[in-house]
């Protein structure tokens, strides 16, 4: 799946049809249309109400140039459009089609409407073919549910479905067994800001767990990243509960051993959990030959599934299967990857499948499929403060700290303006 | 079938190529035009040949979604 970049801060939407097709009844309409939402609110806290006035998605049945500068085509050809939330989430049809319902013929309007609503949530095209995102006209389906890559596309931008019991403030991640898989539904943190990491957000490393966790070390201390902030009753020592692991980690990684492997100065450690796995520390050069010691950064990235380790201005791939497990065309120059700068802090994959790197008190969105930094807005590099700590107002000095801004410089804002969508801008949000 | 010209429109349509500006003639080269073709094709799932082959052709006049498929084409992110 890809992420446009873009999504609904809020999780109760609204939409409204202002212009329905010629040949089929209003209700029937009402009804597939509904439908189509149904399909997203079923993997995820989402809900979609119809209401009449503003609204968050406008859907209109439309002939050819109909004011947003993207003519349809008549008949075939081009279906529908639809706008990613920061450009206001509208979903277009066009009323040439042989729009159907429940049918093999003609052009079947909820399989496209559920398309088109993964657009307006922020799903941009994926290229697995099964999936309902994928960009061709899957026709009619009897028995139609989402593609695996669908529901993490939109999982990765909503979270997953939750029950609906009142707020989850638990945190079980220091209890062996406590574990209920239920961990990455989105938490909000009582008092996000109150936390050292704003007032200084540079840091040592990060990394995922093999439960599914995201951890921060910088320094002696340690916290665990919510989805928009960090979570409550943290920071905490490293050493209370990574017995054996010492404070200023260089660099770290989780691989897909489910195996966390940590670096200093010329030692490693490898942990299974938070269990040393071993014994531990050993030398760099003996379990990492080839890799140099006092690190900046390490990753597993997910173009390849190969070891990455980062210095200076240089970086290494280190693949266990083969030998030498480093190339002999390496070090490389970090230049190599688009847009990150030298002299990294830290860098891992994030569970939306974007590779962060961080450098001092900011951060850089690397796009795998692209293999760059993103180009979007806010630009990279963000405020880790403000995008990943939650830190109402980052320190002076750091950027990116402005979710709206530059959002009319671009073509397709323009586009929504020409239009003139009864967009509210409060309600949607870049993501980091 | 889409003639060469037509899959120029597409490509450019979709992201896969920078759109042309305004009136003036758009002089490519063929490795770009290759180039697109190809990332369409794996886009899409086809054998990637970067010609435009029957398999291509049929591709792209099969109806679809009017949203790009490479949101940013133009910038550097699509520049590998």
């Amino acid at each position: 799946y890809a992420l446009q970049g873009s999504r609904w801060k809020v999780k109760d939407l609204t939409y409204k049809i202002s212009k329905y097709p010629s040949k089929l009844k209003r209700a029937e309409v009402d009804k597939e249309i509904q439908r189509a939402f149904d399909v997203w609110t079923g993997y995820t806290d989402l809900t979609f109400t119809p209401k009449s006035g503003q609204v968050h998605i406008e859907i209109r049945f439309e002939y050819g140039e109909h004011g947003d500068g993207d003519p349809f085509d008549g008949p075939g050809g081009t279906l529908a459009h639809a706008y990613f939330p920061v450009f206001g989430g509208d979903a277009h049809f066009d009323a040439s089609e042989a729009w159907s319902i429940n049918s093999y013929k003609g052009t079947n309007l909820f399989q496209v409407a559920a398309h088109e609503f993964g657009h307006s949530l922020g799903l941009s095209h994926s290229d697995v073919r099964q999936a309902l995102m994928a960009p061709f006209y899957r026709g009619y389906d009897p028995v139609f549910d989402l593609d695996t890559d669908d529901i993490e596309g939109i999982q990765a931008l909503y979270g997953k479905k939750t029950m609906k019991t009142g707020p989850r403030f638990g945190d079980d991640d220091d209890q062996d067994g406590g574990f209920d898989g239920s961990h990455d539904v989105p938490s909000k943190t009582p008092s996000s800001a109150d936390h050292s990491l704003c007032d200084d957000p540079k840091f040592d490393t990060i990394f995922n767990s093999a439960e599914g966790y995201t951890y921060v070390f910088k320094g002696e201390k340690y916290w665990k990243l919510t989805e928009n902030s960090v979570a409550p009753g943290y920071p905490k020592l490293i050493s209370d509960n990574w017995i054996g692991l010492p404070g200023n980690i260089d660099a770290s990684f989780t691989y897909k051993n489910g195996k966390t492997y940590f670096f200093k100065g010329s030692k490693y450690w490898r942990y299974k959990g938070k269990r040393v796995d071993g014994l531990y520390p050993k030398e760099i050069s003996e379990g990492f030959t080839g890799i140099p010691d006092d690190l900046d950064a390490s990753m597993v990235w997910s173009g390849n599934g190969k070891i990455y380790f980062f210095k200076g201005s240089k970086f290494w791939r280190f693949d266990p299967s083969q030998r030498p497990p480093v190339k002999s065309t390496y070090p490389k120059p970090i230049s190599n990857w688009d847009g990150v700068p030298n002299n990294l802090n830290a860098v891992f994959q994030w569970t939306n499948g974007y590779t962060y790197f961080f450098k001092d008190n900011a951060y850089y969105r690397f796009n795998d499929r692209a293999f760059a930094v993103d180009a979007t807005t806010p630009a990279f590099p963000r405020s880790s403060a403000y995008w990943w700590f939650g830190c109402k107002e980052a320190p002076s000095g750091t950027i990116g700290t402005s979710k709206s801004s530059g959002l009319l410089i671009d073509e397709e804002s323009s586009r929504d303006n020409q239009f003139g969508s009864a967009h509210n801008d409060s309600d949607t949000e870049h993501y980091r | 079938a889409p003639s060469d010209s037509n899959a120029l429109l597409y490509l450019s349509q979709f992201g896969y190529l920078a759109p042309s500006k305004g009136n003036s003639s758009h002089l490519m080269d063929e490795k770009t035009y290759r180039k697109a073709i190809e990332d369409f094709q794996a886009f899409a799932g086809l054998e990637v040949t970067g010609e435009l082959d029957s398999d291509t052709q049929k591709t792209m006049v099969l109806p679809r979604c009017g949203v790009k498929d490479k949101v940013g084409t133009g910038d550097n992110r699509a520049k590998r």
